[in-house]
């Protein structure tokens, strides 16, 4: 859907 | 890593120090939400799915142990644990959960990242976490004033989500193309939901004085 940022964060 | 989400990160675990210090030295869950602690034992035990896949670093890896941990303890210590299980009042803390578990649900099913099952998991993670501290301050306002290191908790946890706030406009003006819109709007919401408790807090510590946070 919203190809956002990959999941770096907690 | 900026220095924004590192004292957010920091932020965050000095609540769950301040919280696991208070119920077990003070032996009292008085004034804290078992609510809102299975919310978030909810939250990042569905967000930290991706710790077997997922491995970005050992930070992160390691914090995710961490919280899924401590708020797993947290819960079970309010809940079953003598004497904090019978300081915990059912009455008092009465936030109807599942008004705020299903919309995040339907949420994460419709607005995610991408249409696997983890992406529609960790979308509702996020959503819910938003609204997770709503029994807490539910029952702080029913209480009208707040135990001095209960503030401190509450203040620490609203200051970790305000300060990934700075950490996301950082990032966006410093690297290109970063994009995270579902955790800016729900990390918005959350931080929102801590204005009012901050006006108060901030009022009552202002003195230096260590006055009791007094919600209307």
């Amino acid at each position: 859907l919203m190809a956002d940022a990959p999941k770096d964060e907690l | 890593m900026n220095i924004f989400r590192f004292l957010g990160d920091m932020s965050h675990i000095l609540s769950f120090v301040i919280l696991l210090l208070k119920i077990t030295q003070g032996k009292s869950a008085a004034g804290i939400s078992l609510r809102t602690q299975e919310l978030y034992m909810i939250v990042f035990c569905s967000r930290y799915l991706d710790l077997f896949w997922n491995f970005s670093s050992l930070y992160n890896s390691f914090l995710k142990v961490v919280f899924i941990a401590c708020s797993s303890a947290i819960v079970y210590i309010i809940r079953f644990k003598s004497p904090q299980k019978d300081t915990w009042n059912p009455e008092l803390d009465n936030f109807p959960i599942q008004y705020l578990i299903g919309p995040c649900a339907v949420a994460g099913l419709l607005i995610n990242q991408d249409w696997t099952p983890f992406e529609m998991i960790w979308a509702f993670s996020i959503y819910l976490e938003a609204v997770a501290i709503l029994p807490q301050l539910f029952l702080l306002q029913k209480q009208g004033e707040v135990e001095n290191l209960t503030s401190h908790y509450v203040a620490a946890l609203g200051a970790y989500r305000g300060l990934y706030l700075m950490n996301w406009v950082y990032r966006y003006f410093t690297e290109d193309d970063y994009l995270q819109r579902i955790v800016w709007f729900a990390g918005t919401v959350q931080t929102g939901l801590y204005i009012d408790f901050f006006y108060h807090y901030y009022q009552s510590k202002r003195g230096g004085l260590s006055r009791p946070v007094k919600l209307p």
